[in-house]
Formats: structure tokens, C-alpha cells, sequence
């Protein structure tokens, strides 16, 4: 394992941790997208069906158990737990997000490494995840005050696909053999979703002003 | 390489 993918990997472990810490010990979800957290919930479940199969690593086992726990857990606390689930800002998290699962599955029937039910998750997984910021960012915009710790998930979710990039062409130029177009071609779409986020994340963070997306 | 369409990463 290369720097790229181990900083990648801490980065999205660091997003989750600060979600958790928002939810968890501030007891608030606001400016968070439940449709955001549902869709990362079916990206993990869909990717990591290999996981009592397929033998990695150790390290490789508990992230998936930590991504796989946490997405679920984070859902969890949004819809069930009774002071959080009053801090979900539902009326402006609106964006339709059961129509980017299906054309995602479609997409993973057609464009897939291979045509086998775990291949078939795993290419869906991977378009769905590219695309599941959207609402997240929707409800960004339309959030006033966005609290730092939100400003923070965001920003780390979105360097963690900056860094695996980096990764990919890493082991693009030592692994002879590793190519992944499927993962390439929507880690990049995924990243340059952020990249107005990063733009204004980056401004406010060197102003010293609060971070606001023009709607 | 993990054999196989294996993917290793997360």
C-alpha cells in the first residue's frame, strides 16, 4: 500500500470520524443529507459483498467493518434517535435521490469488469458513490450557516478521492497490471463534483470568514 | 496482484 491510498483511506476514515463526532456528541445533524448518508449506507452494503469471501487484509476486514458500521449507524441516528432526527433539516434536503441508484444499476449491467452478480455491485457501488455528494451538496447550498464541522466532512470526503487519484497513478506506473477504468473514470467525475465546494471551502479557510456556497 | 477481478481496494 502506497502513501496516496493510506492518506486516502485516513481522510475518509477522519470524514466519518467528525460526522460521528458531530452526531454522536453534539447530538446534531444539521446541514447533513440523510439522502447523501442512505446512498453511501447502499454503496458500502453493494461493494462489500466480498467481505466474508474474499481475504484481503486484516486492515482491509475492519475498514470495511468501520465503513460499513458507521454508514448504517450514521443513518441510524438520523432517522431513529429522537434528539438528532429533530436537527435534520428535512425541508431543504429535497433532492430525489432514488433516481441516481437506478440508472447507476443500469450503467453497472452495461459497463462492468466482468458480468457476474459481485462484479456487477461492485461497478454500481462505484457509480453510485460518484454520485452520491450530490444531495449533500444541494442541501450545502441551501444551508446559511454551514458549522465547521460539516465545512470539515465534506472537505475530507472529498480529499479522500483527490488522494486516491494520486493512488491510481501511482500503481498505475509500479503495478504493470492494474488498471481499473470503471474506478478512474468515477473517481474523477466524484472528484470534480467538489470542486466548487473546494474553491469556497479554500477561500473562506484563508479569509477567515465563514464558509457560504452561492445558491 | 489479489487473483481474479479481487479488488483491494476500499
Amino acid at each position: 500500500m502506497n502513501a496516496f491510498r493510506l492518506a486516502g483511506d485516513m481522510t475518509h476514515l477522519l470524514s466519518v470520524v467528525v460526522l460521528l463526532l458531530k452526531i454522536h456528541t453534539i447530538k446534531s445533524c444539521a446541514g447533513i443529507s440523510l439522502k447523501t448518508q442512505e446512498l453511501y449506507a447502499l454503496v458500502f452494503a453493494a461493494r462489500y459483498l466480498d467481505l466474508f469471501i474474499h481475504f484481503i487484509s486484516l486492515y482491509n476486514t475492519v475498514m470495511k467493518l468501520v465503513f460499513l458500521a458507521s454508514s448504517f449507524s450514521i443513518v441510524w441516528y438520523m432517522r431513529r434517535h429522537k434528539i438528532v432526527r429533530r436537527t435534520y433539516d428535512k425541508d431543504h434536503d429535497t433532492f430525489r435521490h432514488h433516481f441516481l441508484v437506478l440508472p447507476c444499476l443500469a450503467l453497472a449491467l452495461l459497463i462492468n469488469e466482468r458480468f457476474t452478480f459481485r462484479e456487477v455491485m461492485w461497478a454500481f457501488s462505484i457509480y453510485l458513490e460518484a454520485v452520491a455528494i450530490l444531495p449533500q451538496l444541494v442541501l450545502l447550498q441551501r444551508t446559511r450557516n454551514i458549522d465547521n464541522l460539516t465545512g470539515q466532512y465534506v472537505f475530507f470526503l472529498g480529499a479522500y478521492r483527490v488522494l486516491y487519484i494520486l493512488n491510481w497513478i501511482y500503481r498505475y506506473f509500479t503495478e504493470p497490471h492494474f488498471v481499473h477504468w470503471i474506478s478512474w473514470v468515477a473517481g474523477i467525475v466524484q472528484t470534480l463534483l467538489y470542486a466548487d465546494f473546494f474553491y469556497y471551502y479554500i477561500m473562506s479557510w484563508k479569509n477567515n470568514v465563514k464558509l457560504e456556497l452561492p445558491a | 496482484e489479489t487473483s481474479g477481478l479481487g479488488h483491494d481496494e476500499l
